[in-house]
């Protein structure tokens, strides 16, 4: 059986805010190293891929693998009774029909419970290869977001280039063209907005935007993001969530003429 | 959409 407990309860409602747009019916794989999830949208061109780890909840037992396959949407309605400093508790039997998720509160005067009706998902799982990017980019969430938000407005998608200077997130649109570009920076006092690019070759690749804004929905997880680019692969877009545990989007670049 | 990749065509099944 499945039973994890989880202080740091937000977690979980921010995990679930920031792909229930992308996946409606997922598996949470669950096995003794933690909760596990991938899910491609249904156009297949992004994959979501978490990890929830064991030492993230306290205590956590799972003694075979379990499958939970749950409606996000129905999760999220199950997640609007999670309050601020609420502890959550999962709890799941071997072959199990129903999740059963607790809330209490911190001074433990309140128990909220609910069952969530499960269904069986078949759901096909991809090896995703462990790859040497030519550019990691890490910044802050927010910047990110709002690079992405931005050049919405003018275009559906965005060329991404990293070079010796600094990464440029560029597009074009009828209304004409925008770019953005960073450069390597570093703040000692407040490092949260340092801007960390390593880079082993130029990297140019093209992305819709649409997606890449779905990913920022995953923002309040971190106050960082990390950005994978190799020419030709997917982009890796990663938020640490606790510890070592993540969310990771990947998405399929456009293809040039 | 025209011109967008296939994440599977990238990863392959396992």
């Amino acid at each position: 059986m499945l039973e994890a407990r989880l202080s740091q309860s937000m977690v979980l409602k921010k995990v679930v805010d920031a792909i229930k747009d992308l996946v409606q019916d997922c598996n949470f794989d669950c096995n003794d190293s933690g909760i596990a999830l991938q899910a491609m949208d249904n156009s297949h061109v992004a994959l979501v891929s978490m990890l929830l780890k064991a030492e993230s909840f306290e205590p956590y037992r799972c003694d075979r693998n379990i499958a939970l396959g749950v409606n996000l949407v129905s999760l999220t309605k199950v997640l609007r009774a999670l309050q601020n400093d609420d502890l959550v508790t999962l709890k799941a039997d071997d072959a199990p029909d129903s999740l059963n998720i607790t809330f209490e509160s911190s001074t433990a005067d309140r128990i909220s419970e609910y069952d969530l009706k499960l269904m069986d998902i078949d759901q096909e799982h991809l090896g995703i290869p462990d790859t040497e990017y030519a550019a990691t980019v890490t910044m802050p969430s927010t910047e990110f977001k709002r690079i992405c938000t931005d050049l919405q407005a003018m275009s559906e998608s965005v060329t991404i280039e990293a070079t010796k200077d600094g990464i440029k997130f560029s597009c074009a649109g009828d209304i004409g063209n925008g770019a953005v570009t960073l450069r390597n920076y570093q703040n000692v006092e407040k490092e949260h907005l340092n801007v960390d690019i390593e880079l082993t070759e130029p990297v140019s690749l093209t992305f819709s935007l649409k997606y890449l804004v779905n990913f920022c929905k995953a923002q309040p997880l971190s106050d960082r993001v990390k950005i994978c680019l190799s020419n030709e692969v997917p982009l890796l877009v990663e938020y640490l969530i606790t510890g070592t545990s993540y969310l990771r989007f990947y998405l399929a670049p456009k293809v040039r003429d | 959409e025209a011109g967008q990749g296939n994440i599977m065509s990238f990863f392959s099944k396992k």
